[in-house]
């Protein structure tokens, strides 16, 4: 079977000029080393683990380092992942604190019975599985500190379109 | 929101999703992409699919799910997630994303907003897009 890697760093409804670039690079990043897993023979798992975890990495993209901040000015985030061999699949949401929650959801798959953590039981989990737990501000960009300001801002002068915010 | 599919040389399939969800929240608002079968699917029967966009309506279709419904009804990748997505856009007024990889290594990339980086890598060439 030739192997083949695909990612994506999220759907939008406008991105900056200044920004393309650099959201060229990291997809291109992100792939390549999702591709270099296959090519070495690794699992189709690992390569999408690996490439994920570089654009949660990557402060261009709302995921890990650099996503976007919720209406207290906080970072939580959702990841989850599955093996197409046997179903298996485990996912986190309402993390906080963390780099990389890709990981956390792969323990949760590997490590657990279960299928999805939340906020509070996915921070105990994580503690016990010795993932480092960072500082919530490490994770926050100021280019999403300004915009979270501005969508205050404009939510408050008019009715909030969730479609405009696509996530 | 970030994502990626994979197929290995075994023929196997993964999917991966993760997101820091939309800018200015709830506290506690979760949604697709933990989800599974809407955030993402991955099935070495059929393939894997990592969705990107409108949560609530990601949810409401569970749209990785069905876009691999389509392809098990035989139609192209493409055609299947292009299906997909304008259910969930004529049903739910939803617009998104999303990459799909079939176990027979055919793969698209589309998308319902304006732009949506993505790259892939195969026979050791890297395709990359960002605008419709």
């Amino acid at each position: 079977m030739n192997p083949v890697v695909l990612v994506h760093g999220g759907a939008s409804s406008e991105i900056p000029q200044d920004l393309e670039e650099r959201l060229r690079q990291g997809v291109v990043r992100a792939a390549t080393a999702g591709y270099k897993v296959l090519k070495e023979g690794g699992r189709a798992l690992d390569a999408v683990e690996a490439a994920v975890t570089i654009l949660e990495d990557d402060p261009e993209f709302n995921a890990g380092h650099g996503a976007v901040l919720n209406a207290e000015g906080t970072v939580e985030m959702d990841a989850s992942i599955m093996d197409g061999r046997d179903l298996s699949s485990g996912a986190v949401c309402a993390a906080r604190c963390i780099a990389n929650p890709i990981q956390l959801a792969r323990l949760v798959m590997e490590k657990t019975p279960h299928c999805l953590l939340t906020s509070h039981g996915a921070a105990k989990f994580a503690c016990a599985m010795g993932v480092p737990v960072i500082p919530g501000e490490q994770l926050i960009t100021e280019r999403n500190r300004q915009d979270l300001e501005k969508e205050k801002q404009k939510t408050d002068a008019e009715t909030p379109s969730p479609q405009k915010n696509q996530g | 929101t970030v994502g990626a599919v994979a197929l290995d040389s075994n023929g196997d399939v993964a999917y991966a999703t993760s997101t820091g969800g939309l800018m200015n929240k709830m506290v506690g608002r979760v949604g697709d992409s933990p989800c599974v079968g809407s955030g993402g699917y991955a099935d070495s029967a059929m393939g894997a699919v990592s969705s990107t966009g409108h949560g609530e309506s990601i949810l409401k279709v569970n749209l990785a799910r069905l876009i691999l419904f389509h392809v098990q009804q035989g139609k192209a990748v493409g055609e299947a997630a292009d299906t997909a997505l304008g259910y969930m856009k004529s049903k739910v007024k939803g617009e998104g994303g999303v990459i799909v990889v079939s176990n027979a290594g055919d793969w698209a990339a589309k998308w319902t907003t304006e732009s949506m980086p993505w790259a892939a890598a195969q026979d050791g060439k890297v395709h990359f897009g960002l605008h419709r």
